[in-house]
């Protein structure tokens, strides 16, 4: 499909932003979909130094394998010590079974070995994936493109604007929100945050 | 799906973020809506990794609560409030945007119970597609979740003490140019609609759906909970792009 933004899309898709210091965002393209020929569909985000991390999941029942794997993660470092988030889109590695599991897994090790993490330690990279339910995910082309999406980090606004359109899927523009701002304790101090999200169909988020 | 991740340089003691992200997604995230339906995959991720923090500043804890915290904390509901509207708007085929306001004086959820139900009423999201000044569906959707709450075979959500009281009830359309509201319902009541005036606003992107659950008839009193929540309507776009989405 056509990826270009509709016209009445356009004014939400910034042209510059503020980003949070020691961020790099990058992106790749594997074919998860294999309608994809051309765009994007591997993101990663990585923290030069580790950060502390928390997250939120769906409460459906049915949660995909990263969402489970994901919470892991996060128990096991107790939110400390993480360094990545990958993300693949086209596949939502849901209702995926084992092989699900490995695969997410799979994705993080990846991830950590880049950045020079053992594969003994706990993992340090977290995972999401969205896309079509109950198929198992392309992992060779995935585990083939992280190396790609880690050789395009970088901290500009271009980087990131191109790691929000890799998550999209039925997305018509990537969703990209940025700031700085000062705390009362140290005015003097310039501090940043960006996000960036996807989502068009099957909305109705309750995550805890 | 909704996937998000959000990355900031302020330093945040790990034990805490979990709560900061979840006070902030409860007004953001978790107040949309555009079919219905929960996905397996909805995630939301908050790192920081403290990178812009001055050595000797220590990382924001909400075991400490104090004015840098609240900051961020405001910061940081914005952001993701941006985000999430960013997602409706974006929603399959929607031509609308929807803010949905409900005012309560009995709890915080007797409004949020109600907004869901309005923002997840089909027939009401095929009626502002066609702008149609649809109130009484507003009404059956509140109706509904009454309904709900005072049933015996649900009491795990059978906290409300007053249900909805039909007139005490009122809806208005707020246009998005700032002009006076379209009183729809006052007390139960219907008012005279000017269907010419109904169009007009229906033809603007955005629309903002105000209920008043106790409305006393006292302008000056102001209801004591308000839920916010974010929706779109929905078209033949819809259907297409969901019959068309295959494995």
């Amino acid at each position: 499909a056509d990826r270009s933004i509709p016209q009445s899309k356009q004014k939400y898709v910034p042209t510059s932003g503020s980003y949070p210091k020691g961020f790099l965002a990058g992106s790749s393209h594997a074919g998860v979909k294999a309608s994809n020929t051309k765009y994007d569909d591997i993101a990663l985000v990585v923290s030069e130094k580790p950060y502390a991390a928390s997250a939120v999941f769906t409460r459906n029942l049915f949660k995909a394998a990263p969402v489970t794997v994901s919470k892991k993660f996060l128990d096991a470092r107790k939110s400390d010590g993480f360094r990545a988030v990958v993300v693949n889109s086209g596949n939502a590695n849901a209702v995926t079974g084992k092989v699900g599991l490995e695969n997410a897994e799979s994705m993080s090790r990846t991830t950590d070995e880049l950045l020079g993490h053992s594969a003994s330690e706990d993992a340090r990279s977290l995972v999401m994936s969205t896309g079509v339910i109950g198929q198992r995910l392309p992992i060779d082309k995935i585990i083939s493109a992280i190396p790609k999406a880690h050789a395009a980090l970088g901290s500009t606004h271009d980087h990131w604007l191109q790691t929000a359109q890799a998550i999209c899927t039925t997305d018509t523009f990537p969703k990209l929100v940025s700031r700085s701002f000062s705390l009362p304790s140290h005015p003097e101090t310039t501090y940043s945050v960006a996000g960036f999200t996807k989502g068009a169909g099957m909305i109705h988020p309750n995550m805890a | 799906t909704l996937l998000g991740i959000v990355c900031t340089d302020v330093a945040i003691e790990p034990a805490s973020l979990h709560e900061i992200l979840t006070k902030s997604v409860g007004t953001s995230f978790n107040s949309i809506s555009i079919d219905g339906d929960t996905s397996t995959n909805d995630t939301v991720a908050l790192l920081a990794n403290g990178a812009a923090t001055p050595s000797g500043v220590k990382p924001l804890s909400v075991a400490q609560q104090s004015e840098d915290l609240a900051a961020f904390q405001t910061v940081l509901t914005e952001l993701t409030q941006e985000l999430a509207q960013l997602v409706v708007r974006d929603g399959e085929g929607a031509t609308k945007f929807v803010t949905i306001k409900v005012q309560s004086d009995t709890d915080y959820m007797t409004a949020k119970r109600a907004a869901v139900s309005i923002a997840t009423s089909a027939i009401l999201k095929c009626a502002l597609y066609g702008k149609d000044a649809n109130w009484g569906r507003i009404l059956c959707a509140i109706g509904y979740t009454a309904g709900i709450m005072d049933s015996p075979e649900t009491p795990a959500i059978a906290t409300s003490q007053t249900p909805v009281i039909p007139n005490q009830t009122s809806v208005s359309f707020v246009p998005a140019d700032g002009s006076a509201e379209l009183k729809l319902l006052i007390r139960g009541e219907p008012e005279q609609v000017d269907e010419v005036r109904a169009k007009e606003v229906l033809e603007f992107e955005d629309l903002e759906i105000l209920v008043k659950l106790n409305d006393t008839g006292d302008a000056s009193k102001k209801s004591k909970y308000e839920s916010v929540f974010w929706t779109c309507d929905f078209s033949h776009e819809y259907v297409t792009i969901n019959g068309d989405y295959r494995t």
